[in-house]
């Protein structure tokens, strides 16, 4: 069979995430790596960009970077 | 790769710039 995809990146997937611990768009994006979602690369900026923007995470610097994260 | 990584978060960074 093919392997089809493991992981959904969805707005519930990324909320979790944000809620556990602050992230970095790095972060994010290697928890939602094409290989396990099955979306392109494009696929998967465009969308989770939409998703950060409607979220509308808190923001915070981290060792210079910039983490977004989300309370309950 | 890391660098597909790479471009992938400059471009959602870049994104996201515009947006907040």
């Amino acid at each position: 069979t093919p392997s089809s995809s493991d992981v959904q990146l969805t707005e519930e997937a990324v909320r979790r995430y944000l809620i556990r611990k602050p992230m970095t768009t790095k972060d994010l994006l290697k928890k939602f790596q094409t290989k396990r979602t099955g979306l392109s690369s494009e696929q998967t900026v465009n969308v989770l960009a939409q998703i950060l923007k409607r979220l509308n995470p808190e923001r915070k610097n981290v060792n210079d970077k910039m983490h977004f994260y989300l309370t309950e | 790769s890391s660098s597909e990584a790479d471009e992938m978060a400059a471009a959602l960074d870049l994104e996201l710039n515009d947006f907040m």
